[in-house]
């Protein structure tokens, strides 16, 4: 039996936002640490990683390992019939083939259950190395995102070059150039507003940014991102969910004609 | 897709 109850249901919402234009199917795996995912997108060139650990749910039973292959999409599609403020009770049995959302409203006036049929995925897990980065930068998500979607209406691809002066964005189209440069600031009134550049060493690595704009999907999750980098290795760009958990995304760089 | 190694091949299969 599985079962996991969210007060802030949107959360879900927020998090199957972030997925689903990079994965069509996936498995949920649920076990006593949490309720995790770890999915490659269609082309194989980005992974998605995402746990929300079980201490962060206001209720959590997972009685076996439970992996629930599901489509993205049709559980998208069912957590938009969630109230913004609703609280979401997930459940499934051991051997059963559909889970259950349940929403309540904040009143307790409106219950709702929708039940999505499981599919079996074939997925191979990887296994993620430590790494000592040699770049990491926090900034706020909002911007990062701006800094996405306003490059794309240049070029395909970002140059991130990270130096002690700060981190610059870079790309060229056929209709002209780009460029973009965030420095590191704190503000101690607004933490989330800040850049904090860690550098053991500069890097620079060229991004398509396709990618990035979807993994900006997740912005709604957390007011900062972080953006760790190493040369010739894959960027991880994650967002960190408050008291939960955490979804990264690793995206390969581009390799150099 | 041109000029990319696939993900996979930067992580092992656990």
């Amino acid at each position: 039996m599985f079962e996991a109850r969210l007060t802030q249901g949107v959360l879900l919402r927020k998090l199957l936002d972030s997925m689903k234009d990079l994965v069509q199917d996936a498995n949920f795996d649920c076990s006593s640490t949490g309720f995790a995912l770890q999915a490659m997108d269609s082309s194989h060139v980005s992974l998605i990683h995402m746990q929300l650990r079980s201490d962060g749910f206001d209720h959590f039973r997972c009685d076996r390992n439970l992996s629930m292959g599901v489509s993205l999409n049709n559980m998208a599609k069912i957590l938009k019939c969630m109230g913004n403020d609703d609280v979401l009770t997930m459940k499934a049995e051991d051997q059963g083939d559909s889970v259950t959302f349940m929403f309540e409203s904040a009143n307790q006036e409106r219950i709702s259950d929708f039940e999505l049929k499981l599919m079996d995925i074939d997925s191979e897990q990887l296994g993620i190395p430590d790494t000592d980065y040699s770049a990491t930068v926090k900034m706020p998500s909002a911007e990062f995102a701006r800094i996405c979607k306003d490059l794309s209406t240049i070029g395909d691809t970002v140059l991130i070059a990270v130096t002690k002066d700060g981190v610059r964005f870079s790309t060229t189209g056929d209709i002209g150039s780009a460029n973009v440069t965030v420095r590191s600031h704190s503000n101690v009134d607004k933490p989330e507003e800040q850049v904090v550049i860690d550098m053991q060493e500069p890097v620079a690595l060229t991004f398509a940014l396709r990618y990035l704009n979807s993994f900006a999907k997740a912005t709604p999750l957390s007011n900062q991102v972080m953006i760790s980098m190493s040369k010739e290795l894959p960027v991880v760009v994650q967002y960190r969910i408050e008291d939960m958990g955490h979804i990264s995304y690793y995206l390969a760089p581009k390799i150099e004609d | 897709l041109k000029g990319q190694r696939p993900i996979s091949s930067f992580f092992f299969v656990k």
